[in-house]
């Protein structure tokens, strides 16, 4: 272990006898419902109507991101993880179709923002 | 990101995890991640007794179908935290996308599919450490019983490693996961492990309950600037809580 350097430095927090812990914080958080016994199509309507604006916000930094460096990439990412898409099992596909559909983006970057744990493993 | 599982004197378990995302993407995680975390009941009718009900809890980024933290109430808890291998994601997306690796699992929906169909620790300990999956991970996996808590470091197409809690071992009341095996030492500038360590070395078993986690995933530099919610399990009493979090001012970057 390497010390970082002041102001970095490591600190635990009970050293200060601080308590951070407020149980009312969690509230700050919503609570939804997915029945899986719904439509999987369907399932994830209300989350993604009242999320719409922010899912296309989180998908437009990544393609921030992107474009600058491959102009073109947007139609290659598109289509590529849309193949993807096809390919999963549902009721996952399915789940991601509604999603897409309810929120208006693309099937792809719906796909694409799914698999993310895998893409970041690079 | 770090996770936890420690158990109290009592035999009582507290799983928790800090979720550390976005690094180099730029992304704000004051308007694009925290706005987007939210908790989700799972329910469905139960087959046996006819009746709709909790199956289980998790928290989530809004449109990601997946599962990072979930908790199955009397059962089990899950947290993931990334494994970074030369095997990693990409061969196994390749894998699926070709053909080759048609049964693999991605990482998030394996853990989605163990809280649905298992009702136990031990089950869930096989499922998660035997099915073929599409990227590394660490699964860290806490029970309902004393002593029920364990890493499982994923590759593939096996597990490389376990390491438990052993009850037995007065220095083994809890289990640090950061983004590295157990066996092996840290990257020097991504050290959360020893002030992690430190931390519940200061907090004491005695002291283990969600205070007192939260506290120790509240310090430097187990919370740093990626840190975007803490998220707090009880499988014996069904309590999950997820907390946003923030490291204001001069904080590491990762």
């Amino acid at each position: 272990h390497v010390d970082l350097p002041a102001p970095y430095t490591d600190h635990c927090i009970l050293n200060d006898g601080v308590n951070k812990y407020d149980p009312m914080n969690q509230f700050d958080v919503p609570w939804f419902e997915v029945d899986l016994d719904a439509d999987p199509y369907h399932r994830w309507d209300e989350i993604s109507g009242i999320y719409a604006d922010n899912i296309n916000g989180l998908l437009g930094v990544i393609k921030d991101l992107i474009l600058p460096i491959f102009p073109d990439a947007l139609p290659f990412i598109d289509t590529l993880f849309a193949d993807i898409g096809e390919k999963l099992p549902n009721p996952y596909r399915e789940e991601i179709h509604g999603i897409a559909d309810v929120t208006g983006i693309p099937i792809g970057q719906i796909v694409m923002y799914n698999v993310f744990y895998e893409i970041f493993t690079v | 990101c770090t996770s936890i599982i420690a158990q109290d004197p009592n035999g009582h378990l507290v799983h928790a995890r800090n979720l550390d995302f976005g690094l180099f993407l730029g992304w704000d995680h004051e308007n694009h991640l925290r706005k987007m975390v939210i908790n989700i009941n799972w329910i469905r009718t139960d087959p046996l007794t006819g009746k709709k009900g909790l199956l289980f809890k998790s928290n989530n980024f809004a449109g990601y179908i997946g599962i990072y933290n979930g908790l199955r109430p009397k059962a089990f808890s899950i947290t993931a935290n990334e494994r970074f291998m030369a095997e990693g994601g990409y061969v196994g997306m390749l894998s699926y996308l070709f053909g080759e690796d048609p049964n693999g699992r991605w990482m998030s929906w394996l853990t989605r599919e163990t809280l649905i169909n298992f009702d136990n620790y031990a089950d869930a300990k096989k499922h998660l450490s035997e099915t073929p999956m599409l990227s590394p991970v660490y699964y860290i996996l806490g029970g309902v019983n004393p002593g029920e808590g364990c890493i499982i470091h994923r590759s593939l197409n096996g597990t490389d490693l376990t390491t438990s809690l052993n009850p037995s071992d007065p220095e083994s009341w809890y289990v640090l996961e950061t983004n590295y095996d157990q066996n092996v030492e840290v990257l020097f500038v991504d050290d959360r492990r020893t002030p992690g360590n430190k931390c519940m070395q200061k907090l004491g078993q005695q002291n283990v309950n969600f205070a007192g986690i939260y506290n120790v995933l509240s310090s430097r530099t187990t919370l740093n600037k990626l840190t975007t919610y803490t998220v707090m399990m009880s499988v014996e009493d069904s309590k999950f809580e997820t907390h946003l979090q923030r490291c204001d001012g001069l904080c590491w970057p990762f």
